[in-house]
């Protein structure tokens, strides 16, 4: 009944995802 | 010569027959009776006099598919001709109904209405007669179906600007049933611009002509937001984009030498100063048999 | 602000009113329609976070009613196996995300068996907004929606009913991506407007701290899953986003949403993750809350108290002595208080031990010294620090003869300058008149004379 596909998510560091936007 | 006729094209099995939908030419939808490749077509052929009697020179019926370039309307190519006659020169003097059958009949194309180009199938009566022919025409829908494809690898490419933007895409497969589902990802590797959002573009090509005389029109049939806002490296955006929510034909290539019918997910990054940054793929679709 | 705002409260309004009206002529999609048209308000970036959360919140009113009017189909049996589907259909996706939260609520409400897999998808699907402010009250409406639908029990009953590791998944990362979110908004705009932004990011804090507030509320969540998998993940979170303003609120976030037994059972994690934080967080005030939290909960009778094993004092004097060491810039009136707040932590919880509220002087004596401290300007704030460290002892023991006994307290009196070195000989000897102290041997005479010496002179 429901569709929750998604393909594996790539793990983003901690470094990247609080780095400020280059 | 006697008074004119009504024609009237009656099914065998009309009642249980499916009907599906189909746009027409100046964009209204109609439905019509679903045929598949090889189904024979019978029914009768009623013809009802409107005075008190018709002299012809034969009443026959035709089974046609045609393709018809809308630039070349006075050509219209057939690709599949059947007769069978009914009536062998006469007199009528009262109505009359025919027996028809078109056995096993091949139908190899799906109908397809589009930009520059028709493809249709349809029965034709005709009562000949010595000045004007009496004729009738009854259009049927053709779906063409197909099995899972054999070999379905998904896409997934990394493309990039140098310095600027770099992204991996993925889309789960490269061949997509009509009511499927786009399930993918874009993986962000570099974002050195200021991204607005991003979107999902179906594009549909239609490709008329030959040569020289090549022909693309082009048409968007769905935008799909996929993100909002400004990701930075190593975010993964999901996609899950149901195409049974639009009007899509399956891909039809080369058809009848003719014309294709191609279709392209285009994704598109626009920044800040509303430039736009796309990659186009092409996907093949496919019409699933209903359970 | 207030004319864009007002525009959008009306078309909200109108269009809440026409998603009612369908519903109630049982006219799903049209009014599903409109719910998207509503929502399509929130895609706005014209409106200050204060604003943005007043149409935020009208706009939630308006979706409670569909979500209600959905869950009341599903009781009736009516059922809408296509729903999860038909919303995203929706090309926009503020509304599709919004639309797909709320019929996912009412699935899982309705339905347990794809309760896990729902909650997944959800707070997954959410990585598609991006954007700071609209992201972070998109999940907020999520964990609001959830809040009581998560699941709260050690192991999974009915298959895809989840259990508290599913509940700890999505919160975990729901929060992780608020962080994130919030933390980026720093960078948005100009430099010019840094003030403005961490007063506009001060105002969005909640969203945030929500999620471990919801943490706190599952009752799974047992010391041991606290100290395994909740604590080290949150404090990942906030030692590496090294943002200043969410280090010091979610560090006492922590402290203040999370019982005191968890407390009692990570401080060796936690205070270490204070060592690493910004040097612009006033750790000082973090560890001096948490102190008087345990001491407070040490001395309240309901409680068992600090356990026998946990040698509570030792922990934090260790902890504050390696704090003070990685954080070398802090200043020094800082590291006074947090002297001072481990000898209320020792009188609170081991009022016995006077060796310990002789250590903590002892410590503070070899702080100054390190620092090459000679004399502390009178009403400089260290000197204040220092004053109401020596007051402690005599206002809690009101024995001068007790205070005598720490080896170490006389000492500090030399870092102390003329005035507040008099001030105190003073304030010793009124405790000793006022609470008629006896004095009745030459060693104790000599050993009082010699702290007030400053009056004796």
């Amino acid at each position: 009944e429901t569709d929750t596909r998604r393909l594996n998510v790539k793990k983003q560091t901690l470094d990247d995802a609080y780095a400020a936007p280059a | 010569f006697g008074g004119g006729a009504e024609i009237d094209i009656v099914l065998d099995d009309a009642a249980s027959r499916k009907q599906a939908e189909i746009k027409t030419e100046d964009g209204k939808k109609e439905k019509l009776f679903l045929f598949y490749d090889g189904e024979s077509i019978s029914g009768k052929v009623n013809v009802t006099l409107k005075g008190k009697r018709l002299e012809h020179q034969g009443i026959r019926i035709e089974f046609v598919g045609q393709i018809e370039l809308y630039y070349d309307r006075g050509n219209h190519h057939e690709f599949t001709s059947l007769v069978k006659e009914l009536a062998r020169p006469g007199e009528l003097a009262n109505s009359i109904s025919y027996l028809f059958e078109f056995q096993n009949v091949e139908k190899p194309y799906e109908s397809y209405t589009g930009a520059n180009v028709k493809l249709r199938y349809y029965l034709k009566v005709t009562i000949t007669k010595r000045l004007t022919d009496t004729t009738k025409e009854m259009d049927i829908l053709v779906h063409t179906l197909s099995h899972y494809p054999e070999v379905n690898s998904s896409i997934k490419m990394e493309v990039g600007i140098e310095d600027c933007l770099h992204i991996e895409f993925e889309y789960n497969k490269s061949k997509y049933h009509l009511k499927d589902v786009i399930v993918g990802k874009i993986y962000f590797l570099l974002v050195r611009i200021k991204i607005k959002h991003m979107e999902l573009a179906i594009i549909k090509r239609e490709t008329t002509g030959s040569g020289p005389n090549t022909f693309n029109e082009n048409e968007t049939l769905a935008k799909y937001e996929i993100m909002d806002g400004a990701p930075v490296r190593g975010e993964s955006i999901p996609i899950r984009l149901f195409l049974s929510g639009y009007e899509l034909t399956p891909t039809m290539r080369d058809i009848n030498k003719k014309f294709s019918v191609r279709y392209y997910l285009n994704l598109v990054l626009v920044d800040e100063e509303e430039r736009r940054y796309f990659k186009q793929q092409e996907i093949v679709l496919w019409r699933k048999p209903d359970k | 602000q207030e004319k864009l705002l007002d525009d959008a409260m009306k078309e909200v309004k109108k269009q809440s009113f026409q998603m009612k009206r369908c519903l109630d002529k049982a006219k799903l999609m049209d009014g599903l329609k409109h719910a998207s048209n509503m929502l399509g308000e929130l895609r706005t970036s014209m409106l200050s976070p204060k604003c943005y959360y007043e149409l935020y919140m009208s706009v939630c009113d308006e979706l409670r009613y569909l979500e209600q009017h959905l869950c009341d189909e599903f009781t009736k049996g009516h059922k809408m196996t296509d729903l999860y589907e038909l919303v995203q259909y929706a090309g926009n996706i503020v509304p599709r995300l919004y639309l797909l939260i709320t019929v996912g609520i009412v699935y899982i409400k309705s339905s347990s068996t794809s309760k896990k897999d729902i909650l997944k998808d959800l707070v997954e699907m959410c990585r598609g907004v991006q954007h700071p402010l609209r992201g972070l009250f998109l999940r907020n409406y999520l964990l609001q929606g959830t809040r009581n639908t998560l699941p709260d029990v050690a192991e999974e009953g009915e298959e895809g009913s989840g259990c508290i590791t599913d509940a700890m998944d999505f919160i975990l990362l729901n929060f992780s991506e608020m962080n994130k979110l919030w933390v980026r908004m720093q960078h948005q705009g100009h430099t010019r407007e840094r003030e403005k932004r961490e007063k506009e990011r001060m105002e969005l804090r909640i969203l945030v701290g929500t999620n471990l507030v919801r943490l706190s509320q599952l009752e799974c969540v047992d010391v041991e899953r606290y100290k395994k998998r909740v604590l080290p993940e949150v404090l990942e979170q906030v030692v590496s986003c090294k943002d200043y303003i969410a280090q010091e609120y979610l560090m006492e976030c922590i402290i203040q949403v999370f019982p005191d037994e968890f407390h009692l059972q990570t401080l060796h994690s936690f205070l270490k993750a204070c060592a690493d934080l910004n040097s612009n967080v006033n750790v000082k005030n973090i560890i001096i809350a948490l102190i008087d939290r345990l001491a407070l909960y040490a001395s309240r009778d309901d409680t068992t108290g600090i356990p026998s094993d946990l040698k509570l004092f030792d922990i934090f004097s260790e902890q504050v002595a390696a704090v003070v060491k990685a954080r070398s810039d802090m200043p020094v009136e800082d590291v006074v208080a947090l002297q001072v707040s481990l000898i209320n932590l020792a009188l609170k919880c081991y009022p016995e031990r006077v060796d310990y509220i002789d250590k903590v002087l002892k410590n503070t004596n070899e702080i100054f010294q390190k620092m090459s401290v000679e004399k502390l300007k009178s009403n400089s704030p260290v000197c204040k620090e220092l004053t109401r460290m020596l007051k402690i002892p005599i206002d809690t023991y009101n024995n001068i003869l007790t205070v005598l006994e720490l080896k170490s307290y006389g000492g500090l009196f030399e870092f102390l300058d003329y005035e507040p070195r008099k001030a105190i000989s003073m304030y010793i000897i009124n405790n000793a008149l006022d609470h008629n102290t006896m004095v009745v041997n030459q060693e104790a005479v000599d050993g009082i004379l010699g702290l007030v010496s400053t009056l004796v002179k």
